[in-house]
C-alpha cells in the first residue's frame, strides 16, 4: 500500500501554494529587503482586512482561492 | 482606491475600443452589450467617451485567452484568476485580456462578464486595486446584480481624481 503522505508535507505544499500567490499579488518591491513569509502573510492580511496573524490560517487560504483579478494588489 | 505609480491615465477624454475575439460562452451581441455597459459605468461619471473600432489600432484591445497568451502573464484554467489588464500606456498599455478557460455569463452564474469587464477597464484607465470592500476595483470577484450595480464612493473618487467629472 502506498505510505500515507504525512502532514506536514501538505503543510509545505499550503505554504508553496501561499508563496506563489504571493510572488504573484504581493510581489516584493525592493531589491535590497527580503521579507520573511510572515510578514508578506501579515502584509496581504492587512489588504484584505483579515486578522493579522502572519499565519497561513483558515481565513486567509479561503481567501487565497477566490476567484479574482490576475493584476497584483501591490502595483509594482 | 489606488492608482498606479506614477499615476499613467490617459491624456486625451475619448478613447476607442477593439473586440479581437469573442468566447462561445455568450452569444456576440451579449459580449458586445457586456462591454459596452462596462465601459459607461466609468464615462457616466467622467468626461471620457469610448467608441468601439472594428479596424486598425484602438487605445483598449480586448480579447479572451487561455494559458499563456503573449503578454507573459499566463492564465491559470478555471477559477483564480479570472481576466487581467494593463495601465494606460501605448502599445499593450490599457488592454484588457480575460480567460477563456473561465465561464462567462450574463447572470449570477459562473463568472459575470459585465463586472469583470467593467473592473477591468478601471485598470484600464489607471485605477489599481482598492482595498475597500464593495468597490469595483477591490481585487475578489463577487456578483452583484448588473440591472441595479452602482460604483461605489470609492472607485468614483478614484476614477475623478484622475480624469475629472462628467460636466453636466
Amino acid at each position: 500500500f502506498p505510505a500515507q503522505g504525512k502532514p506536514e508535507s501538505q503543510s509545505n505544499t499550503d505554504l508553496e501554494n501561499a508563496k506563489e500567490y504571493l510572488d504573484k499579488f504581493f510581489p516584493i518591491l525592493t531589491k535590497t529587503q527580503s521579507p520573511s513569509l510572515e510578514e508578506r502573510i501579515k502584509e496581504m492580511q492587512r489588504f484584505f482586512h483579515l486578522v493579522v496573524t502572519g499565519k497561513l490560517n483558515a481565513e486567509t487560504e479561503e481567501t487565497m482561492k477566490q476567484p479574482r483579478c490576475g493584476v497584483p494588489d501591490i502595483a509594482d | 482606491y489606488r492608482t498606479f505609480p506614477g499615476n499613467p491615465r490617459w491624456k486625451k477624454t475619448h478613447l476607442t475600443y477593439k473586440i479581437v475575439n469573442y468566447t462561445p460562452d455568450l452569444s456576440q451581441k451579449k459580449v458586445d452589450d457586456a462591454i459596452r455597459r462596462a465601459f459607461m459605468v466609468w464615462s457616466d461619471v467622467t468626461p471620457l467617451k469610448f467608441q468601439r473600432v472594428f479596424k486598425g489600432p484602438a487605445d483598449i484591445v480586448i480579447q479572451f485567452a487561455r494559458g499563456e497568451h503573449g503578454d507573459g502573464y499566463p492564465f491559470d484554467g478555471r477559477g483564480n484568476t479570472l481576466a487581467h489588464a494593463f495601465a494606460p500606456g501605448e502599445g499593450i498599455g490599457g488592454d484588457a485580456h480575460f480567460d477563456e478557460d473561465e465561464r462567462w455569463s450574463e447572470s449570477n452564474r459562473e463568472v459575470n462578464l459585465f463586472l469583470v469587464a467593467a473592473h477591468e477597464f478601471g485598470h484600464s484607465l489607471g485605477l489599481a486595486h482598492s482595498n475597500v470592500r464593495g468597490a469595483l476595483m477591490y481585487p475578489l470577484y463577487s456578483y452583484v446584480n448588473p440591472a441595479t450595480f452602482r460604483l461605489s464612493e470609492d472607485d468614483r473618487r478614484g476614477i475623478q481624481k484622475l480624469y475629472g467629472r462628467k460636466s453636466s
